[in-house]
């Protein structure tokens, strides 16, 4: 899922 | 995913909207500020060169998408538009935007969560993001008298900042890895500068007179 990555946020 | 995020990217998706609407149905850029405009298209051309590389989901492959061309397309029409361009009040958008670029470059040199090329582009657009309203918040203070469509898509980019505010708290709350000092402190810094906007918005909303900032 995207919470993982460092930079998942726009 | 949260809801305060969620809500933030679909109000600064409406704050693009409101503005690509005001432009190609009025085929006016009175009030806006160009420069704002191009500092923005900066910070998404240097925020998603991960586009590509890094599949999060297609949610954020899609809003990059949108934030990319809403940005581009929005300098495209201030700039060569043959009608939108008139309207366009140059002698008044006299931030000199350059100086921000620079020092938020220096300042992503200096201080990044990692020293690579990704990561320093990504700290810069962030801190060109914190900065890139100041030419549009002097035009305001310049013309006065703003359109509501211009004070709502100031209105709902202080919004989505102040939504981001909430989901990293929560995140913080509810994600015990969570911890980016560097996206929190710029991102409250530029919430910060929306703040006397938002005094004066809502005055004028609630006592029902047109939006005027002090000179």
């Amino acid at each position: 899922n995207d919470e993982s990555n460092d930079h998942d946020e726009l | 995913m949260n809801i305060f995020r969620l809500a933030g990217d679909m109000t600064h998706l409406a704050s693009v909207l409101v503005l690509l609407l005001k432009i190609h149905t009025i085929k006016s850029c009175a009030g806006i500020s160009l420069k704002t405009q191009e500092l923005y298209a900066l910070v998404f051309a240097t925020r998603y060169l991960d586009l590509f590389t890094d599949y999060i989901s297609l949610y954020n492959t899609l809003m990059k998408l949108i934030f990319l061309v809403s940005s581009f397309s929005i300098v495209w029409y201030i700039r060569h538009h043959k009608i939108v361009r008139r309207s366009y009040d140059k002698d008044q958008d006299t931030f000199r935007h350059y100086f921000l670029v620079l020092p938020c470059f220096l300042l992503a040199l200096v201080i990044n969560e990692k020293f690579t090329v990704k990561e320093i582009m990504w700290t810069f657009s962030l801190y060109l993001e914190a900065v890139a309203i100041l030419p549009q918040l002097v035009l305001l203070q310049r013309t006065r008298n703003i359109d509501n469509l211009t004070g709502q898509y100031v209105f709902l980019l202080g919004a989505y900042r102040s939504l981001y505010i909430l989901n990293w708290i929560y995140r913080y709350f509810t994600e015990p890895h969570y911890v980016h000092w560097i996206t929190w402190i710029s991102g409250l810094v530029q919430t910060l500068l929306y703040a006397d906007f938002f005094y004066y918005y809502f005055q004028s909303w609630k006592n029902n007179v047109k939006l005027e900032l002090p000179a």
